[in-house]
C-alpha cells in the first residue's frame, strides 16, 4: 500500500467519474435516444448509462487515452462538446482539472470524501437542463486541452470550427477542492442555438 | 490557439444519433 502510485489512484477515480458524467450529460441533454440508456446507481445516486456498445466503446477509448495525462497532471480540461449538424459547438461541458502537489499519504477516509464531492457534480449534471436551452439535433465529441505536446499522444488537433464558439454564455455548475484534486465544471452555451 | 494550450480530439468518432436510431429500429 505504501508504494501505491498516488497519481494513478487520482486518475482512476477521475476517469471513472468522467465516464459516469459523460453518459449522464448525453442523457440529460438528449444527444442520443433515451431508449439506449439504463438506470444505474453510482456514488449512491441514480444515473443513466448508455447500453450502446459503439458509444460506450468511444467513451471508454477516449478516457483510456485521457487517463495517463491526468496521472501526469498534464490534462488541463476535458471538454464534452455538443455540436449541431454543421459540426459547430452549441454547448460545451468543461471539466477543469488541477492537482495539488503530490501527497504521500492516502487514506480511505480521504477517498470517500472525494466520492461525496463527486456525487455533488453528478447531482448538478442531473438537473442542468433547467438552466440550459434545448439543443438542435447533432453529435458529440470529447476534446482535451493539455499543456504540452507529446509526440506519442495518439490524438489530433481539433479543427477551429469544432472549438470556436461566438460569445458563449458561461454557466458555472460545480467546483470542488480536495486534498487530491481540484475540479471545476462549467457549461459554455452558444447564444443562438 | 496560442498560450501553450493544445486542444485535441481522438481519431475515432462516436456513432451519430441516426446510426443509433437505426440500430434501435433493427432490433
Amino acid at each position: 500500500r505504501q508504494d501505491l502510485n498516488f497519481g494513478q489512484v487520482v486518475a482512476d477515480i477521475l476517469c471513472e467519474f468522467l465516464e459516469v458524467a459523460i453518459h449522464l450529460i448525453l442523457y440529460v441533454r438528449e444527444v442520443y435516444p433515451s431508449g439506449i440508456f439504463q438506470k444505474r446507481k453510482k456514488y449512491n445516486v441514480p444515473v443513466q448509462m448508455s447500453c450502446h456498445p459503439e458509444l460506450n466503446q468511444y467513451i471508454q477509448d477516449t478516457l483510456h487515452c485521457v487517463k495517463p495525462l491526468i496521472e501526469k497532471n498534464e490534462a488541463e480540461k476535458v471538454v464534452v462538446v455538443i455540436m449541431d449538424k454543421e459540426h459547430h459547438p452549441v454547448e460545451r461541458f468543461v471539466f477543469e482539472i488541477s492537482q495539488p502537489p503530490l501527497l504521500s499519504i492516502s487514506s480511505d477516509t480521504l477517498l470517500s470524501h472525494v466520492e461525496q464531492l463527486l456525487r455533488a457534480f453528478i447531482l448538478k449534471i442531473s438537473v442542468c437542463d433547467a438552466v440550459l436551452n434545448n439543443n438542435p439535433p447533432g453529435n458529440i465529441r470529447v476534446l482535451l486541452q493539455k499543456y504540452t505536446t507529446n509526440t506519442d499522444f495518439p490524438w489530433i488537433v481539433a479543427d477551429e470550427q469544432e472549438v470556436h464558439m461566438q460569445e458563449p454564455r458561461l454557466i458555472p455548475l460545480k467546483t470542488m477542492t480536495s486534498d487530491i484534486v481540484k475540479m471545476q465544471l462549467y457549461v459554455e452555451e452558444r447564444a443562438q442555438k | 490557439g496560442g498560450g501553450g494550450a493544445h486542444i485535441l480530439k481522438p481519431l475515432m468518432s462516436p456513432p451519430s444519433r441516426e446510426e443509433i436510431l437505426n440500430t434501435l429500429l433493427d432490433l
